[in-house]
Parts: C-alpha cells; structure tokens; sequence
C-alpha cells in the first residue's frame, strides 16, 4: 500500500512538475488496474488448470490412455530461462509476511491447492514466510507408519503415476503411452541398479547357491564404485524382481520425503538439469522429462536388496534439501554448460554402511523455488 | 515434483527356482492418492 501511494504521490508531483493540464486520475489508476489485469490472469490461468485436471481425471476415470505428443508450448519452454523463473519464486516466498498476513496467505494457498491445515504441526502465524509453510511438518500421529514388517510404504504424499515391475532389455520406464526413458539415464550410469548382462548371467548361474544378501552387499556397490563404468543400457536386462514407482506431488501436497523402508544410503548424486513443470501435460509433450530435469537419487541396500530414490524438481519446486546432507546446495546458477556433463556423486562412507534410515524417516524436503 | 521409487523385493524363492517370479504384491493403483506410510506394496515371508 505505502509503495502504491508513493507512486500515486510521485506521479500527482511529476505532473505538477511539468505543469501538465491533463488529469492526473488518470495515471492513479494506471498501476491498480495493471494489478488487477495480472490478477485476472492467474486466476484465468488456475481456472483453466482445474479444469484440465479435472478433464484427465475423468478421462483416467474412463480408463483413456494419454500417449505422448510433444507440441509448439513445450518447444517454447525450452527457450525460457525456467532455472532464474524457479530462484526468483524462491525469492519471493521466502520474503517475510507480517504476522496478521500469513493465516490469509497460507488459507488461500491452501483454498488453492486443496492442502489440509488441520494437520499442519505449528499455529499458520508462526510460519515466516510462504517458503517455510510450504516445508511444514505435521502433527504427531498424521501419518501412521504401516507396521507390517512384510510391506514398503510410500515415501511421499501424492498421487501415483505408475508403476510395475521392469523387464526386458534397456530397463525402461513408460513416460505415457508411447514413449520411455530408461532407468540408467534417470539414476545415473554408475547406478548400482542391478542389471544381467550376458557374461553376468553365464557367471550368475554357477553361483545359485550363494547367498544372495551377501552378493548383493558385497559385489554391486564394491563394483560399480570401485570401477565405475558407463554400462550398455540397451543390452542389458534388470535383475529379477525389479520394482518402479512413479508419485507426483501436487503443490498442495505436504512435500517431505520420508524413507520407505529400513536401508544404508550408500550414494547420492545431483545431477544439474533443466527445470521443466513435471504436471500431466508436461509428462505428455516433453521427452525424458524425469530424465533431463534437475534431481537428487539416493541408491543403497535394504533386506530386498537395492533400493533408488530419485527426487525430481520443477520450475515451482525447484530445489531439493537432503537432511542427511545438509550442506548439498541444489538449483544454484548454472555452472555446466552442457547437461550431458556427468553428475555431482557423493559416496556415504566407501568402507562402512552408508547412512541407516529407518523405515519412515524424513528423509528429504523439496522447497519453493 | 515427483518422485521415482526404484527397488529389488525380497526374492528368497528364486534361489530354488529361478523361473518364479517375486512374491511382491502391490497394493496400490493407478491414480490413487497415496500418503506417506501408506503400504504401497507387501511380500510373503
């Protein structure tokens, strides 16, 4: 208010300056109706994206497949400068709302994206600034862990995507309906993702009676650290028993991740990418969308063997905080100029266990911008 | 923002017979709301 007051100040003095006869009313009302205009705007836009949703929702319904048709928007997309969009919305909702402003903010955001405040841990005045709200813990109790011993829970809050089991050769993920990244590019070609080989699958068959938890510590992860090389993606074939599960986290949705089960973190990587929107269109029109945007993968080991994380970012949650390595610092300026460039690899104690998570831990935050 | 969930289940049983596949089941669908703690999917012991 003081800023649009000052302007309306200025603006009433320039013309006075200038002796101008003109009415001033006129230049007053000039930044009101801008706001208005860019208010209009986004709730035009965010009208059209509930009806979107709303259209592949009932189309789901129907049991209508979506395939894959890159079209001229995801095209501009690539033109714009979607990492300085994503810091700049960080910027912005990290600044600090006055405390009678934040429960109006955080309803609204809230009213917007069908997020529950009931569960929210702390009082909405002691939350800072948009940014911290939007990286809020819950109340005691409000997400139950599955006791079952026999099961693997989610690690997110969202709405699943896909999943299945990969077979054939290349370990490939379907994207949508006509289009697949494969599982190497999206964890990194030293993954330790257990894949078979033709010479592997020779030498696996004399070693059928070996203890299989044994192998699985001892010879992955030595192997692909010790001598990490990039393998042939196309030839080989996942291990059996091979598992995915895509989520996707609506902005509403509460956005910590937590550990889906009782593992040793052995390797992080970051791999700096592009910041594409990662919504139901996006995953329609642009190719290897997981694949190029910038993301966090966890590899390690658990009772079934290996286990990935992959935390994929977007141009609104642009940034990734690992809490078992604060110091990672994600979306910064682009200092790679290619996004071929191998990722930023961190191994979690080469000769011990890498880091234990326990079955429900936090694990992870991703953040606005 | 999304999230890739990429493991091995428990595979005990294809020890004896390589043929078999895992006895992980998911419980889960496409489209499903899932929170965190849920059980995506269970196995036998």
């Amino acid at each position: 208010t003081s800023l649009l007051k000052r302007v309306q100040t200025a603006s009433q003095v320039r013309a006075s300056f200038n002796g101008s006869s003109g009415n001033p009313r006129g230049n007053i009302f000039l930044v009101p109706g801008a706001t208005v205009a860019t208010l209009l705007m986004l709730g035009a836009l965010h009208a059209r994206r509930l009806y979107d949703d709303k259209k592949v929702e009932e189309a789901r319904e129907k049991g209508i497949e979506f395939e894959f048709q890159p079209d001229h928007k995801a095209s501009f997309l690539r033109m714009l400068p979607l990492r300085s969009i994503s810091r700049l919305f960080g910027s912005l909702t990290s600044v600090e709302l006055p405390v009678w402003m934040r429960p109006h903010v955080y309803r609204a955001w809230a009213r917007a994206f069908h997020s529950n405040l009931e569960e929210v841990a702390l009082p909405l005045e002691n939350y800072a600034s948009l940014r911290e709200f939007f990286v809020r813990t819950l109340k005691e109790g409000s997400r139950p862990i599955d006791p079952d011993p026999h099961c693997l829970v989610s690690p997110v809050d969202g709405t699943v995507l896909r999943f299945g089991e990969l077979k054939g050769s290349g370990t490939m993920i379907e994207q949508v309906k006509g289009f697949s990244y494969s599982v190497s590019s999206l964890l990194g070609a030293s993954s330790l993702l257990p894949v078979i080989t033709e010479g592997d699958m020779h030498k696996e068959s004399s070693e059928q009676q070996g203890n299989l938890k044994e192998k699985n510590k001892k010879s992955w992860w030595r192997f692909s650290l010790a001598s990490p090389k990039i393998r042939d993606t196309v030839s080989a074939c996942p291990a059996k028993g091979l598992y995915y599960c895509v989520i996707y986290l609506s902005p509403g949705d509460y956005h910590l991740i937590h550990s889906p089960a009782d593992w040793n973190v052995l390797v992080r990587r970051h791999f700096s990418g592009h910041l594409f929107p990662v919504n139901e269109r996006a995953t329609r029109t642009i190719r290897n969308l997981y694949v190029q945007n910038e993301r966090v993968v966890l590899e390690g080991l658990w009772e079934g063997g290996f286990m990935a994380i992959a935390a994929i970012g977007a141009t609104n949650i642009g940034s990734i905080k690992l809490f078992i390595e604060p110091e990672l610092q994600t979306n910064q300026r682009r200092q790679k100029i290619l996004n071929s460039e191998p990722p930023d690899e961190r191994v979690y104690e080469l000769e011990g266990v890498g880091k234990t998570l326990k079955k429900g831990a936090e694990v992870a935050a991703f953040n606005l911008g | 923002s999304t999230v890739v969930l990429v493991f091995q289940a428990p595979t005990l049983k294809m020890l004896q017979n390589r043929d078999s596949s895992s006895e992980f089941r998911f419980s889960i669908r496409r489209g499903d709301r899932v929170r965190v703690g849920e059980a995506l999917g269970r196995w036998h012991d």
